[in-house]
């Protein structure tokens, strides 16, 4: 409860006009971000216990309710210029996907990699059409962008239950097998 | 051929040999539909009573409505694969953009890129995305009120009373929270944003949309400061989304436009959150 009243209080003071419409001092504007990133690293603890304890329940007859695995559930605030640290950093990870609308939804997904041959397989292990595209230069060179994604993974998830989830893996290939993937198309400039 | 289309069974769009988008096929109809980057200058005034105000974090006033074109040549390079085809174009140093379209799709994505807005002119600018087509809308448009109900405007003009616009930009100016649309008796261009932005259609047929600003004087309304942002000492960087949706105007069979509409605009603004965990020590079977 602490964390959720946490992002409560700072949602509350996200009400004022300020906050709504930009009519602050930009010292204003970047405390109410810092406000934003903490309170939603604070929820960052709930929803992973919640998920792992999830994951957890979704396997039939579990006696100990202790998640015999616990993983990291983590949120990547810097998806919005094109960088996340563990699809990076990582050759194998899982993303799993929220969905909070009260009806199924497929979604086109595009995670920051740094090469271009992946595999994706979903939780029934069906392996996913998937494709790598640039990323655009002018994104790549916004300064203190400090990623070393060069693509985009794309690919369609689909069927993500209403107020549920689906979970994906990821894993970059090597050798012959990444030379079967596609490299993205030649650019016609 | 000239022309480099991307697109699907459901929309194709086509870019000139300037690179810039020049004509939308969907929905048995292909229309010219252009796009392009501006931006106004804003307006610096001593502040000193209305008539003299500046533009700033409270408002929207262009030095007499003046407005510059980015660029005349658009850079492009065109990526295409079975899940998404892709334009990248860069229209100049600080303006770039990539229009894509999802193989599933029925509308297009244009995921915008500007800043730091250059400012060695000492002159403040507003830029926005615009979409002119040869939809004959007779300077009727609708903008939605908090992503529900969409009202109809009309330019130079106000139900409630007789106006008199004295700024012939920023008095049709609307607040835009997550689309606005307009159309004739044959076709309706409908674009949704991805947070609240100012917009308005001054022709027919044509649709504009602030996405950014950079200002240098302050507009006397109490912030105390110009609107005027940095990020490591340069200028802020500005990234988003519009969605642009052309059909036929006609409610077709029930399924009409603005239903897909309403439902891309609620799952694009409500996206799924995304949870990534390492499983370096995990194989796929393990996982599973």
């Amino acid at each position: 409860d602490p964390h959720l009243t946490f992002m409560r209080e700072t949602l509350g003071i996200m009400q004022h006009h300020d906050a709504i419409t930009g009519t602050e001092k930009e010292k204003v504007a970047l405390d109410y971000a810092k406000r934003m990133s903490v309170a939603f690293r604070a929820c960052g603890a709930t929803t992973r216990n919640v998920l792992n304890q999830l994951s957890v329940q979704s396997k039939d007859n579990v006696k100990d309710k202790t998640a015999k695995y616990v993983f990291d559930f983590k949120t990547c605030a810097l998806l919005n210029i094109t960088s996340c640290p563990v699809s990076e950093e990582n050759e194998r990870f899982a993303l799993t996907l929220y969905n909070p609308l009260a009806h199924t939804v497929s979604e086109y997904i595009r995670i920051p990699v740094p090469g271009v041959s992946y595999n994706i397989i979903d939780n029934k292990g069906v392996t996913l059409e998937s494709q790598a595209v640039p990323i655009p230069q002018p994104v790549i060179d916004i300064k203190h962008r400090n990623s070393t994604a060069k693509y985009e993974l794309v690919f369609l998830a689909t069927n993500i239950p209403p107020l549920g989830y689906r979970t994906y893996y990821v894993e970059k290939l090597e050798g012959t097998e990444a030379n079967k993937k596609i490299n993205p198309l030649p650019k016609a400039t | 051929s000239s022309v480099t289309v991307i697109g699907n069974s459901h929309i194709k769009l086509g870019f000139d040999t300037n690179g810039f988008l020049s004509e939308v096929k969907a929905d048995g109809l292909t229309r010219l539909v252009s796009q392009e980057f501006l931006f106004y200058e804003g307006a610096v005034g001593n502040n000193a009573e209305f008539l003299n105000r500046s533009s700033g974090a409270y408002i929207f006033r262009p030095n007499e409505n003046k407005i510059h074109f980015s660029t005349d040549q658009v850079e492009i390079e065109v990526y295409k694969g079975d899940l998404v085809q892709e334009v990248h174009q860069k229209f100049n140093d600080w303006i770039s953009q990539v229009v894509r379209i999802y193989n599933k799709d029925s509308f297009a994505e244009f995921e915008w890129l500007v800043g730091p807005i250059p400012i060695e002119d000492g002159i403040g600018k507003e830029v926005i995305t615009r979409f002119n087509s040869d939809i004959e809308s007779n300077g009727i448009f609708h903008t939605d009120s908090n992503g529900r109900e969409m009202i109809e405007r009309k330019l130079n003009h106000r139900d409630t009373w007789s106006v008199k616009i004295n700024e012939e930009v920023a008095g049709n100016y609307y607040p835009i929270t997550t689309k606005i649309d307009l159309e004739d008796e044959t076709a309706r261009l409908a674009i949704l944003t991805d947070r609240a932005q100012g917009g308005s259609s001054l022709k027919d047929g044509s649709l504009e949309l602030m996405v950014h600003r950079r200002l240098l004087k302050d507009d006397a309304f109490g912030v105390g400061e110009a609107l005027n942002e940095t990020e490591f000492g340069e200028g802020l960087i500005a990234r988003g989304k519009h969605h642009l949706f052309f059909g036929k105007s006609t409610d077709r069979e029930g399924v009409s436009l603005k239903g897909i509409e309403r439902l891309v605009q609620l799952e694009k603004l409500l996206p799924t959150w995304k949870f990534f965990s390492n499983m370096e020590d995990y194989t796929a079977e393990e996982w599973q």
